[in-house]
């Protein structure tokens, strides 16, 4: 370009040299515009490609990219935490409903099963972790049958056999369920008589015995086998739910269920989209994640919420104080995961459809 | 964001009166409440 414009200005006797210069700037300006168009065209084009390609049933292959990469060297969690004080932000009054009609129009929110008037929301961290109207989640009342604790999309689902029990993130890629809950997370052994069906302790183990034997981990064979041939064997079972910025962000009790532990992982805020999924190796065992974990009337129940960038948060109303996406130098132990037991021995007691847990930004 | 459940439930060899079947898709929209199986 530069020397395009010299030689146009010795050509035209030297008076070309300013004209090159102001046309510089708006001509550099274009041709960035222009190529970061080209970029999100073309990304915005794979992304169409892998979505119809999934349709069909095509699975996507991990495919780890510059861009998973980039993503490590940044700093996730002050991002997350930074845009959590922007959107704590209070908006005057008269702001509110325009910006949360934005948001819902930008994520496909359902703002009429808001439970508040949108004026009433103070902020967007309010708004994002609006409750619902009363009625809006009526929960299936079979007794047989498990619900769903969130508002969202089916990733993965599946019985885990074999000695590895992987969960698989995308063909190609598979993080164990071990790393997921944590190695010192337990499956109740049943059938080895130290814990009977409903989760008493049986009567007739030592003292010592029976309090490492109400869990024993048993992660390397899931299937718990039980010595009357005609009972039921019990099998091991996931299923990964994807929600998107505009869902209803509460979790809920897939069941009538105990909870006695909760395992806090600080770890990274990487995205948890589609793409992410393809190109950030162990994204659900890397990533900032709290899981609750007791008895349900069959057996073992884990429930892992897993944070990501834009939602860093985990709130417990079951147990307010907790906080999670502190600042590294806050955390007891930033390497391994911060436990806490729910009423020793007893668990806590809760209904299907209680809520449990709630994402929020920042 | 993204919640995992890992559970145990029965699975039977022969009479398969209360094996623990999933009734979704992968794909699916799922709501609070609804059923992920039985």
């Amino acid at each position: 370009l530069q020397t395009a414009t010299q030689a146009r200005a010795s050509f035209n006797g030297g008076s070309g040299s300013s004209r090159g210069d102001s046309f510089l700037v708006p001509g550099a300006t274009v041709a960035t515009l222009l190529m970061l168009g080209v970029l999100h065209a073309r990304r915005m084009y794979d992304d169409k490609k892998v979505e119809e390609a999934r349709e069909r049933g095509i699975e996507s292959e991990f495919q780890p990219d510059f861009k998973a990469s980039v993503l490590r060297l940044l700093p996730l969690r002050s991002i997350s935490r930074c845009w959590g004080y922007l959107t704590s932000v209070e908006m005057p009054v008269w702001l509110r409903p325009y910006v949360y009609r934005a948001w819902a129009r930008a994520f496909h929110s359902k703002l009429e099963e808001a439970a508040l008037p949108l004026n009433k929301y103070a902020n967007l961290r309010e708004f994002f972790v609006r409750a619902l109207k009363e009625g809006c989640r009526p929960i299936d009342p079979d007794p047989q049958c498990l619900v769903s604790p969130v508002d969202g999309t089916i990733l993965r689902f599946g019985e885990l056999k074999g000695p590895g029990v992987m969960i698989e993130q995308v063909k190609g890629f598979s993080y164990s369920v071990a790393s997921l809950l944590g190695a010192s997370s337990f499956l109740p052994m049943v059938a080895e008589g130290d814990m009977d069906e409903d989760g008493d302790e049986a009567e007739n183990t030592p003292m010592d015995k029976r309090k490492k034997s109400w869990w024993r981990i048993s992660l390397s064979s899931p299937k718990v086998r039980d010595s009357v041939s005609s009972r039921p064997v019990k099998g091991l079972f996931y299923c990964v739910i994807y929600l998107k910025p505009g869902d209803y962000h509460h979790i809920h009790s897939p069941v009538d269920w105990k909870i006695f532990i909760r395992r806090h992982f600080s770890g990274n805020l990487y995205p948890v989209n589609e793409r992410a999924t393809r190109t950030i190796r162990n994204l659900y065992i890397e990533n900032e994640r709290v899981v609750l974990e007791g008895l349900w009337q069959e057996g073992f129940m884990a429930i892992a919420a897993i944070g990501a960038i834009n939602i860093g948060s985990i709130e417990l109303p079951i147990e307010p104080e907790f906080r999670s996406n502190l600042p590294r130098k806050k955390l007891l132990h930033p390497e391994t995961a911060e436990e806490r037991l729910y009423e020793p021995g007893i668990g806590m007691t809760l209904r299907k459809g209680d809520e449990i847990a709630a994402f929020n930004m920042g | 964001s993204t919640v995992v459940m890992v559970f145990q439930a029965p699975v039977i060899i022969g009479d398969s009166s209360s094996e623990f079947k999933f009734s979704i898709k992968r794909g699916d929209k799922i709501r609070v409440g609804e059923a992920l199986g039985r």
